[in-house]
């Protein structure tokens, strides 16, 4: 792909986020 | 059904259809969504990311969906 590797860190740490937050608030909606 | 308004469905759906390694852009999503309004689009890309539907990937203009892959 086109992406630095900076990039790529980024990416996956907003995505690692964005997966915690889902799951906080899924658990959130039980 | 996903506890999102139509809206937001449709700004998701679209993010999680693109598959290029930097995501949909704001852009790219208005082009598609051409009856929503860019503020309309933003407040449901922000919605979304709030909840962990999607997030950010090179800049704030750029999206992926978690659900993806």
């Amino acid at each position: 792909s086109g992406l630095t590797e900076e990039q790529k860190r980024r990416i996956e740490e907003n995505r690692q986020l964005a997966l915690a937050r889902r799951a906080e608030r899924l658990a959130a909606q039980r | 059904v996903n506890g999102l308004t139509a809206h937001q469905s449709q700004v998701l759906n679209l993010i999680k259809s693109c598959h290029v390694p930097e995501g949909m852009s704001l852009q790219d999503l208005k082009l598609q969504l051409h009856s929503m309004s860019m503020s309309t689009i933003k407040q449901a890309v922000d919605f979304l990311s709030s909840e962990g539907h999607i997030y950010s990937t090179v800049d704030d203009d750029h999206y992926k969906s978690t659900d993806a892959e």
